[in-house]
């Protein structure tokens, strides 16, 4: 599934549900510089920020076992926004890798 | 290098 992440720096973050917006602002996506989306911005308050173990520059691999490898920005948006509407969990689960 | 230099920015989503 392309080139192989450094184990040792990608961590698996379970995110809650404890508040009504997730919170995160994400830039990349296939076809652009940032080829897999990076978390820009943390809003306060949000379930991200919540969560505590959710950083800026971030970059997401994985949401609910779905890849975001290879997807365009609008697909892997909406694969996270999917994952925080929807009401059969009540936590979204990343795998996030910390680049450097 | 060259190739990233060519593609564009990404464009940013709030969630």
């Amino acid at each position: 599934t392309g080139s192989p992440v450094p184990a040792s720096t990608a961590t698996l973050v379970r995110v809650l549900k404890n508040s009504n917006t997730l919170g995160i602002a994400i830039e990349g996506g296939a076809n652009t510089r940032q080829p897999l989306p990076r978390i820009v911005t943390i809003q306060k308050g949000g379930s991200a920020h919540n969560c505590g173990q959710l950083r800026v520059g971030q970059v997401i691999l994985e949401v609910n076992g779905i890849s975001l490898r290879g997807r365009e920005h609008k697909d892997a948006a909406r694969i996270i926004a999917e994952a925080f509407k929807t009401k059969e969990k009540d936590h979204i689960d990343f795998v996030v890798f910390e680049p450097g | 290098r060259e190739k990233r230099l060519t593609l564009p920015p990404s464009e940013i989503t709030l969630l």
